[in-house]
């Protein structure tokens, strides 16, 4: 465990809490993909199928837990919640997301790093994981209005990702044979994908007005 | 060994 991961772990952290606290103080959804955050929640469940068969650590097995736990909340909220799912704009939040996981799922099975049934799965949630941003991003450009927490949601999203190609990159000069160029690429993809958001929320931030998505 | 560790990242 080094420093930039800690880092990385605790900003994802930081994001599913802003994103629950969000939903679950002020009741509502509004501006927030469920298509998202159910490609998400598939991450999570196709990522840690070894969860109680792969001991790593305690703080490993909490924080999949944690996060298995925000994900699937996150997305009954906004699904069940009487009041919640009332603020979902589903007209708004219209990306195919389920087109996105045939090419995850072919990809992986093609491009792991071993041909085992918790490998394709665990490859296939990397994969997911780099562009399950997408329906969010869609919808951003679409609804315009970014409230701050939803600014700040997306924004510690992509700093997870950068500090993990920090971290990456730290194990790689420090650890012998510590090579995964899936992941590696894949968490490239990803933090790129956040790429011209972040432009726009350091331009809003520096010149202190609102976020503004250009149409 | 090796296999434990390969999936150490969250």
């Amino acid at each position: 465990m080094n420093i930039f991961r800690l880092a990385g772990d605790m900003t994802h952290l930081a994001s599913v809490l802003v994103l629950l606290l969000k939903i679950h103080t002020i009741k509502s959804c509004a501006g927030i993909s469920l298509k998202t955050q159910e490609l998400f929640a598939i991450v999570f469940l196709t990522r840690y199928l070894d969860l109680f068969t792969n001991f790593i650590s305690i703080y490993n097995t909490i924080m999949k837990l944690i996060f298995l736990g925000s994900s699937f909340s996150i997305v009954w909220y906004i699904r069940r919640h009487r009041v919640v799912r009332r603020s979902y704009d589903k007209d708004q939040d219209t990306f195919r997301h389920f087109f996105l996981m045939w090419p995850c799922l072919i990809l992986a099975i093609f491009i792991n790093e071993k041909f085992t049934l918790k490998e394709v799965m665990w490859t296939f949630s990397i994969y997911l994981e780099a562009i399950a941003i997408l329906p969010q991003l869609v919808m951003l450009q679409r609804t315009r209005n970014i409230d701050n927490l939803t600014g700040q949601y997306i924004f510690l999203l992509g700093a997870y990702r950068a500090f993990y190609i920090l971290n990456w990159i730290y194990r790689y000069f420090t650890e012998e044979h510590y090579v995964h160029w899936i992941t590696w690429v894949a968490g490239v993809i990803q933090t790129l994908l956040y790429g011209d958001f972040f432009y726009y929320y350091f331009q809003s931030w520096k010149n202190n007005v609102k976020l503004e998505l250009p149409a | 060994p090796k296999g434990s560790r390969s999936h150490d990242e969250l």
